[in-house]
């Protein structure tokens, strides 16, 4: 099936707070 | 290792009943045990003194957090910002960092990630995610990923995306629509689940005891 918006929305980086854990 | 602190710190409140303990009653209100949250103690103490050592993350702190870059504006982390910081005070306080984090937990129930969900795509909180909301969304993820999409693309995507999450047909996504929704397109939450909140006390085994700043924090 092809993308919706919403599906390529949840890409963003913005929403993957798991950055916060992560050693930068 | 553990809950140390714990201990230290009911000596320094055991003249407090156990249901004023802040660290509890964090503990009952979300998916963490009193041993997470002295984990996640760490991990805010770390953030919220990055730039200024004042015990609330800030805005460009939690960018920090997240994208190693205080200057990095980015829509979906404005959003999800805000909704944590409840308070609307322009700041994170322990307490609502917790509360915020703990609909990220792998335990946290579906539907509860769902509504999160769907605050966060309702950006002007009319109490439906509409056509123009989806619009502005999808050009900022274009916009940090480089990409281009013509406007008839996007339009696309955004009518197959109303096709079928709209199942009333008027026009706007309602609560219940996107509950559907995302039920039957569960990968939509993918980034809802943050594997780390199911170990904490790995990721964060050396903290400092800090009990009155954690209780004023968090009151």
């Amino acid at each position: 099936a092809s993308l919706n918006a919403f599906d390529i929305i949840s890409f963003s980086k913005g929403f993957d707070l798991s950055g916060l854990f992560e050693e930068k | 290792m553990g809950c140390s602190f714990s201990k230290q710190r009911q000596r320094l409140i055991g003249h407090h009943k156990q249901e004023e303990d802040p660290a509890a009653v964090l503990a009952v209100q979300t998916c963490f045990d009193i041993c997470d949250i002295e984990a996640l103690y760490e991990l805010f103490k770390k953030l919220s003194s990055s730039i200024v050592d004042d015990g609330l993350i800030s805005k460009e702190e939690f960018q920090l957090g997240l994208f190693g870059n205080s200057k990095k504006r980015n829509l979906f982390a404005d959003r999800i910002f805000d909704l944590f910081d409840s308070g609307k005070d322009g700041v994170i306080e322990f307490g609502e960092f917790v509360r915020g984090l703990s609909v990220f937990h792998p335990a946290a129930p579906q539907p509860q990630k769902a509504a999160f969900a769907f605050r966060l795509h309702d950006i002007r909180q009319s109490g439906f995610i509409e056509r123009d909301e989806v619009r502005e969304m999808i050009v900022a993820l274009l916009s940090e990923s480089q990409l281009v999409f013509s406007d008839d693309i996007i339009q696309l995507i955004i009518d197959k995306a109303f096709q079928e999450a709209d199942l009333k047909g008027d026009g706007k996504i309602d609560p219940d629509e996107w509950q559907q929704f995302v039920a039957r397109n569960p990968s939509l939450l993918r980034n809802m689940t943050i594997p780390h909140l199911k170990d904490l006390n790995k990721e964060f085994r050396n903290f400092e005891l800090s009990p009155d700043f954690i209780e004023d924090d968090i009151r």
